[in-house]
């Protein structure tokens, strides 16, 4: 067994500029500090390697490494901006960047869109739409017969696709979200408003302690 | 709430694996 006697680096690969990240997301440089505390306890739970792994971000939300849920999936992937297969520090804060409380609203109603576009395609389909209630019907043990889901479905369906071509464009979610603001109320954090003091623990002095 | 009379993305919206505030938690 040998030792390491050289000096761990301060930062992972793909860290960024806490200044520059700070310069485009709600958050202020300490704020991002703070927040990069919170990215390497996640990034090294299982690998670690500075990126968070899906089986990190599973094991954060679930608590468990193994418990994939389509909904996560999506989150993960949507904060996956590179799409390859890992979330930076970078993408980490760009994306909770979105969930803060002054974050546009208009930045959160296109998130959720692409959250929801299961398939990508700029649309979200009926099908999608019905995949995702069944998910979460699984996920919460919930037994429903399939013509009460194929109604809740048909409704909100025919309550948001207003050009009635059977999918639901970006502009049609936006306006249905205008309709009904608590669709987006799951895309913002209270906890993000002021970090540093929320998470006193997450602000550590690395920049000093060395 | 009748399930049938909510909105589907409301109920979605529900889900566990949006829930990031789990994250911040200890």
């Amino acid at each position: 067994m040998g030792c390491f006697l050289s000096k761990r680096p301060k930062h992972t690969a793909g860290y960024e500029d806490p200044t520059l990240l700070a310069a485009e997301t709600p958050f202020n440089v300490s704020e991002v500090e703070a927040l990069y505390e919170l990215f390497k306890k996640l990034s090294s739970s299982i690998v670690d390697d500075g990126r968070i792994h899906k089986e990190e971000f599973q094991l954060a939300l679930f608590r468990n490494k193994n418990k994939r849920n389509l909904f996560a999936d999506r989150v993960f992937d949507t904060f996956d901006v590179k799409r390859n297969g890992v979330i930076e520090f970078g993408e980490f804060i760009r994306a909770l960047g979105i969930f803060h409380p002054n974050a546009p609203v208009e930045s959160k109603i296109e998130f959720a869109f692409r959250l929801y576009d299961l398939r990508q395609t700029g649309f979200i389909e009926r099908e999608e739409l019905k995949e995702m209630v069944l998910a979460l019907l699984h996920e919460s043990d919930l037994v429903l017969l399939e013509d009460v889901v194929e109604t809740i479905v048909d409704k909100t369906f025919s309550d948001a696709d207003t050009k009635g071509d059977g999918k639901i464009d970006v502009e049609e979610w936006k306006e249905f979200v205008s309709r009904n603001p608590s669709l987006i109320k799951n895309m913002t954090l209270p906890y993000l408003k002021d970090i540093t003091l929320a998470f006193p623990s997450f602000v550590v002095t690395s920049e000093v302690d060395d | 709430v009748a399930p049938v009379a909510m909105n589907a993305f409301e109920l979605i919206s529900t889900s566990q694996g949006l829930n990031l505030g789990t994250l911040f938690e200890k």
